[in-house]
């Protein structure tokens, strides 16, 4: 494992933190997108069926344990949970999951390294990965005041992708044979989603103003 | 042949 998997794994799970740590200490999931959530436990859930069968790593497994772990438990304090669940912008969070659901396993029949069942649920988790974090961009054009640990949430997912890619272009130069044509166009897709958020994010820091993006 | 190495990623 090179520095730039594991400073992405890192961001990753930094994000995953901020956002358990504005939900369970302040009672807030304000600007949070129900949807993105949802998506990624779905994302889990599809990529991770290989999680007893093919051991790589305790250190992979217990990665994929609290990704599952958290997407799920963010969910469940959005929608269940007595006091977050009040703070739930239901009016603006109005994505439609089949629309990204549906194309993503589409692509994910047609377009597949091999068409098993698992390889199949794979391919569609990082389609789906992919495309996520939209109803997430979505709800924060919307909001007027985005708060410091939201900004930071979708900074740190953005800054995981990037590293990622760096980690890619690496293990291309390092490995033999390490060619991954549908990791790396939906993993670049991905983080080009961010580019317009990282514009802003950098903005508003460097004048130290409040993020807020265009609608 | 294929080489399943994208599979230890996350």
């Amino acid at each position: 494992m090179n520095i730039f998997r594991f400073s992405g794994d890192m961001t990753h799970l930094m994000s995953v933190l901020v956002l358990l740590l504005k939900i369970h200490t302040i009672k807030s999931c304000a600007g949070i997108s129900l949807k993105t959530q949802e998506l990624y436990a779905l994302v889990f859930l599809a990529r991770y069926l290989d999680i007893v069968t093919n051991f790589i790593s305790l250190y992979n497994t217990i990665m994929k344990l609290i990704f599952l772990g958290s997407s799920f438990m963010i969910v469940w304090y959005i929608r269940r949970h007595r006091i977050v669940r009040r703070s739930y912008d239901k009016e603006h969070d109005t994505f439609r999951h089949l629309f990204l659901v549906l194309p993503c396993f589409i692509l994910a029949l047609l377009i597949n390294e091999r068409s098993a069942f698992k390889e199949i649920m794979w391919t569609f988790s990082l389609y789906l990965e992919a495309v996520a974090i939209l109803p997430q961009l979505v709800l924060l054009q919307r909001t007027k005041n985005i708060d410091n640990l939201t900004g930071q949430y979708v900074f740190f997912l953005g800054a995981y992708r990037a590293l990622y890619i760096c980690n890619w272009i690496y293990r291309y130069f390092t490995e033999p044979h390490y060619v991954h044509w549908i990791t790396w166009i939906s993993g670049l897709v991905q983080t080009l989603l961010y580019a317009d958020f990282f514009y802003y994010y950098f903005n508003s820091w460097k004048n130290n103003v409040k993020l807020q993006l265009p609608a | 042949c294929f080489q399943y190495n994208a599979k230890d990623e996350l």
